[in-house]
């Protein structure tokens, strides 16, 4: 694992509470607000799960810590889109919670069901960009959720020990948090 | 009256149009000169693993430099690939592969909330 330049992290006490809120503006019509909502959900509480910081969803973007966008080329903060594939996502670091999305790509979340060679799973990209936004930078480690390239139709969103051990190194263990959980998730997705 | 399903078959590149066209770097090692390696360069540089050169352009050259050998071996390292300092087919296949927006080495995305 690794960090952004000074290691940031966010500072707001403890237990923590981080808001996310999506873009009133700049979403996606092919897949319900529902729907990415709880991809979203699901994407939070992994890195939940290990941490102490707790994430909550609210309506007001302009307030929420964690600003959630679909955005296509340049979209204002000098680092424009690419089009289809290329660029999928990016996110800033602790604490400016700007979390963007490529518009341009076929999001999916349900991989059965989109048949686009370039179909990009949802889940797995808001996985890997929350890593930023709570100060992760990629890690060497192939398996790792923060790797930093994903194939198309491909899905990663089971936290690594690689990628525990280094957000535990930033905000501290979930003290519901057992790693031996982990490992065996580890060692039964080896076997599968 | 049973029409015969149609079936239309759509293929799309499954790669990104521009990182596409690196694939002719392939093989590349130190001291080649390759039309549009400069372009490659700038996708190293994009991700952290070059500089923007020093010349009074600041644009990059199509040689594969000692600075660029340097990069591709950084990047083989960061990426966990075996590290050649040669752009072998491994290493043109990572390049290709979509990805995260973020730098891999510099603090280039790096920002505090003002």
């Amino acid at each position: 694992f690794a960090y952004f330049y000074g290691r940031p992290r966010w500072e707001r006490g403890s237990p923590m509470t981080l808001t996310y809120a999506f873009s009133p503006s700049n979403m996606i019509d092919y897949i319900s607000l529902s729907e990415i909502r709880t991809v979203f959900e699901r994407a939070f509480s992994r890195w939940a799960l290990v941490i102490p910081v707790n994430f909550a969803e609210i309506e007001d973007y302009e307030s929420a810590n964690i600003k959630i966008g679909f955005f296509r080329g340049d979209h204002g903060d000098g680092e424009p889109f690419d089009g289809v594939l290329g660029v999928l996502a990016h996110a800033f670091s602790p604490e400016n919670g700007r979390f963007h999305l490529d518009e341009a790509e076929t999001w999916a979340v349900d991989l059965e069901k989109v048949k686009s060679k370039v179909a990009v799973d949802l889940e797995s990209v808001a996985t890997h960009e929350i890593g930023h936004v709570l100060g992760l930078a990629h890690s060497s480690v192939t398996e790792a959720v923060m790797y930093p390239s994903l194939r198309p139709r491909s899905r990663k969103v089971d936290l690594k020990l690689d990628d525990v051990e280094g957000v535990q190194a930033l905000y501290g263990s979930n003290p519901n948090f057992k790693f031996s959980s982990l490992l065996e998730s580890e060692n039964s997705s080896n076997k599968g | 009256r049973i029409i015969p399903e149609q079936i239309t078959v759509i293929t799309t590149d499954t790669r990104n149009a521009t990182w596409h066209n690196f694939t002719r770097f392939k093989d590349a090692e130190k001291g080649s000169h390759i039309s549009g390696m400069s372009e490659l360069k700038k996708y190293f540089q994009r991700f952290g693993y070059l500089s923007i050169p020093d010349n009074q352009n600041g644009n990059f050259t199509d040689v594969f430099d000692t600075q660029f050998e340097s990069a591709v071996m950084l990047y083989q390292q960061k990426l966990g690939l075996p590290v050649t300092g040669k752009l072998d087919s491994g290493t043109i296949s990572a390049i290709m592969s979509p990805r995260c927006g973020v730098s891999d080495t510099g603090p280039r995305i790096h920002s505090t909330k003002h």
